[in-house]
This record gives C-alpha cells, structure tokens and sequence, in this order.
C-alpha cells in the first residue's frame, strides 16, 4: 500500500 | 502603480484555466522582473509555480512590490470576458483594492474594463531547491495529456519509469492493468512531435493520476511538457510559454508504507 506525500515534507519555508 | 500588457490575452486566460481548478485563491506577486504565483493545493499535494518575465509584456511598469490576492474562480469569470485575440491590461494602483483588466479588441474598436476585488489571503511560499534530476522527459503536451487521461480510466496512480531511450507510464486498477511506453523521438523535421530524453540516473516513481489530469490542462499553452524526476523526490512537470515564461507544477509522490 502507498500513501500520498505531502511536498511540505519535501520542500522548506522559502 | 502596477500595469502591465499582454498582447496575446489569450495566454492569461489559459493559465488561469490551467489552474483554477487546483488552487481556490492565490497571491499574484509583481515585481520588476514579472508577475509570478506560487501556490499549493488544499491538501498540499501539488503547488503551482506560474512566472511571466516583465519582457514577456508589451508594456510593464511595477514601481513597488505588490502582492495581489484573488479568487482564482473570479479572475476566470472576468478572463472568459475577454476574446481570444483581445490584448489585456492589467493595472492596480498602489494599497488598492481592485484589480482592473482591460480587454481591447485588435482593431481596437471594442474596449472593456472589469475591476476584481481583491483579497487578504495568508499564503505560505515553499523554498524549492534548484536540484538537478536524475531524469528529464520532454514529450508533446498533447500526448502527456492523452497518457494520463486514459491511464485514469484504469487505474488511480502511475508509475513513471525513465531509462536510457524510453518512458513508461504504467497503472493497475481493478479491470486490469495498462502501460503506454513512449520511446526517445528526436524527429528533426517535425520538432513539434519529439520526444527527448536526458537521463543521469534510471527512476521509477508513482504518482496521483488526478493531479497530473489537472496539470495536463496547461496543454494548450506549450507544445510540450517536460517532466522531470528524481529518486524520492516531487516531479515538476513544466509548460513552456514561449517569449513570456512557464507554468510548472510540483507532485509530490506516492510514497511506499
């Protein structure tokens, strides 16, 4: 099973 | 103040087709470089990433940096007032509360003018690192947009795998399952057809075919998308505006349990 990723978790506050 | 003209009104209305159905509200940010927008879904699956270069415009003046929110479903009720070959003004004056657009046919016989409140809206912008990728894919627009809208009427996510000379898209449902395998095409004398591929690193990743459904509705603005990956990491998916700038879009990945 695969879950959804969020891109906060990927990407900073700029 | 803050004014800027876009002979082909046309292109704004298409971006904001494109992503109207993404985002409910957005801040446009204008400085003297251009006007640009970043913003994320609700669910903060997928942001928005539009930027059109000041040179890009007729005529562009922006004296202070402004900020401008708008409620992405009012600025297309007003951009659907405008005909394809009207050229649109967009001006603000500084602390103003509207935004005024003016669409102006090309013999200039017809002019109109709607102003657009605009809104207070906490946004937050994302630093996006400017990484290289292990894998990028420039196909025509039109075919991106056909892979993913028949892949949905299987399954729910894709799984984009890059090699060498070719991209395979594959999804699985419970009818059965699909894979539509694009091999690497640089036909020079129909460039408006090729397929190009730029590879480091082989990658496979899967992605919500809904959101790359609503990322293909920038189709019309670009003869192609180039999507770009890397191992664990956001695709972008971009449209090129040609002489103006870019539409892009980032998707996070579905992500193993």
């Amino acid at each position: 099973k695969s879950n959804q990723g969020r891109l906060d978790s990927f990407f900073g506050p700029s | 103040m803050f004014e800027a003209r876009l002979a082909q009104g046309a292109l704004l209305k298409k971006v904001v087709e494109a992503i109207k159905d993404l985002i409910e509200d957005a801040n446009f940010d204008c400085n003297s470089s251009g006007f640009s927008l970043q913003a994320m879904d609700s669910s903060h699956v997928s942001l928005v990433a539009l930027s059109l270069r000041a040179d890009g415009f007729e005529h562009y003046r922006c004296d202070r940096n402004v900020s401008m929110g708008m409620k992405l479903a009012s600025l297309s009720k007003i951009l659907k007032c405008a005909n394809g070959d009207d050229a649109i003004t967009m001006k603000s004056e500084d602390n103003g509360d509207t935004i005024t657009f003016m669409f102006e046919s090309p013999e200039q016989e017809r002019l109109s003018e709607f102003d657009l409140k605009l809104m207070d809206i906490d946004s937050e912008h994302l630093g996006i690192p400017d990484n290289e990728y292990d894998a990028t894919v420039k196909l025509p627009a039109a075919e991106f947009q056909r892979i993913v809208k028949d892949l949905s009427t299987i399954g729910d996510t894709v799984e984009i795998s890059v090699t060498k000379d070719a991209v395979k898209f594959g999804t699985t449902g419970d009818i059965g399952n699909a894979n539509i395998m694009c091999r690497q095409n640089k036909a020079a004398d129909k460039p408006d057809e090729s397929t190009e591929i730029d590879i480091n690193e082989a990658v496979s990743l899967t992605f919500a075919l809904r959101y790359l459904n609503s990322f293909a509705k920038a189709t019309p603005l670009s003869t192609h998308a180039v999507l770009k990956l890397s191992k664990e990491l956001p695709i972008l998916v971009e449209y090129h505006i040609p002489e103006v700038g870019r539409l892009a879009f980032y998707l996070a990945p579905k992500i193993e349990d």
